[in-house]
């Protein structure tokens, strides 16, 4: 029953690309996964690519040791305030950061690993009301805050060995952020999507706040996965996790929108949506280059090739998921989807 | 996307509107 409910699905007639079951991992001290995510862990000179997983209370570094065969190496103990996500920070090692709060992100914290003493330690990184996180290259981190009446758009550096450097403030827009994206190919500029749907542009260098464009109301309630600029235009991959369904277009899991900075314009360029026969709306998703993942109400996990604007695999309902990760990968080594099911199971597939 | 639907697009926007935006 348990090969059955893992093995993809593809629709019908819509290409080749598949998902392969490579491992799955479980914790057996805890029953339910919060998020998970991958990050590199370089120890006594050899660098290796594990799994993090997050309970409510803790969060745990797997190391594979083999195919389908996972050792947990650490847990880190986070105490009273429930883990609400994990915030990896690409292109670092042996740093990992994690969202706690209990409606709200309240603090955020970073756990390491130190080579030089081959221990694992955790330190407080930001409290407040945070209402958006992101890990952003060059081991920094961004998140905006609410005062009552003021908003914080803050950032973080780390050193190598996990130290806190000077922050930079960013700008803060009227509206709150409700998430960010960094803009792929432009290390300085940075983009977030607003609680009354507008897009907003950074200069992280200046901390100045370039732009805010509309999204415009045929793309309510839209969260940013990521953002690249392309012939003087700038392309932003969406999700809308609270967009009511509509009759006449459904309800698309991910938009992809151009806009023109210049001049503000904007027009959507593609929404992926189920095939037809499948039904479930976004629940909570993940996008990684030109491949989305989402999460549906049905339990589903759909993949989306962005370039080829189709649905290419489906696990089934019957794994009752509840999470869809793309993981850190090496160019060589292709794609890799990380999907939890509601038992705490985590499996890894080979896109 | 014709130039039309965006209005006239530049290459340099993050550095233009670097230039205009306040500090």
């Amino acid at each position: 029953a348990v090969a059955e409910e893992s093995i993809p699905v593809l629709p019908d007639g819509l290409g080749e690309e598949s998902l392969q079951l490579l491992s799955k991992l479980k914790d057996c001290s805890s029953s339910c996964v919060v998020d998970v995510s991958t990050m590199w862990w370089e120890a006594a000179g050899c660098r290796e690519l594990c799994v993090v997983t997050a309970s409510e209370s803790s969060v745990s570094l797997w190391k594979p040791l083999g195919p389908d065969h996972w050792e947990k190496v650490y847990t880190w103990q986070l105490g009273q305030i429930p883990v609400i996500q994990i915030v990896p920070l690409p292109d670092s090692c042996n740093l990992v950061c994690v969202a706690l709060g209990d409606l709200e992100i309240g603090e955020i914290r970073l756990l390491l690993y130190s080579s030089e003493t081959d221990s694992f330690k955790q330190s407080l990184v930001r409290t407040g009301t945070i209402k958006a996180v992101l890990g952003l290259k060059d081991r920094r981190l961004v998140s905006s805050s609410r005062a009552v009446q003021e908003q914080h758009v803050e950032i973080v550096s780390f050193s190598e060995t996990g130290r806190s450097r000077d922050g930079q403030t960013l700008m803060p827009p009227e509206e709150t952020v409700s998430a960010f994206a960094e803009v792929e190919g432009m290390r300085d500029a940075l983009v977030g999507t607003t609680a009354v749907n507008s897009i907003v542009i950074w200069n992280l260098k200046t901390g100045q706040l370039l732009k805010k464009m509309h999204i415009g109301y045929s793309y309510p309630a839209s969260i940013c996965h990521r953002a690249y600029s392309d012939s003087g235009l700038l392309f932003v991959v969406l999700s809308h996790p609270h967009a009511k369904e509509s009759e006449s277009c459904g309800n698309p899991a991910f938009r992809v929108v151009v806009f023109n900075p210049s001049t503000a314009r904007s027009r959507g360029v593609m929404a992926s949506s189920l095939p037809p026969g499948h039904t479930g709306r976004y629940l909570e998703g993940d996008v990684r280059g030109a491949l989305a993942a989402a999460v549906l109400t049905s339990g589903t996990v759909a993949v989306w090739d962005l370039l080829l604007s189709r649905c290419t695999a489906l696990l089934p309902p019957a794994g009752d998921w509840a999470l869809a990760r793309w993981a850190t990968t090496d160019a060589c080594t292709g794609a890799c989807l990380l999907a939890g099911q509601r038992d705490g199971t985590v499996c890894l597939y080979r896109y | 996307c014709s130039e039309s639907d965006l209005g006239p697009v530049s290459l340099n926007w993050f550095e233009e509107l670097s230039a205009e935006a306040p500090p």
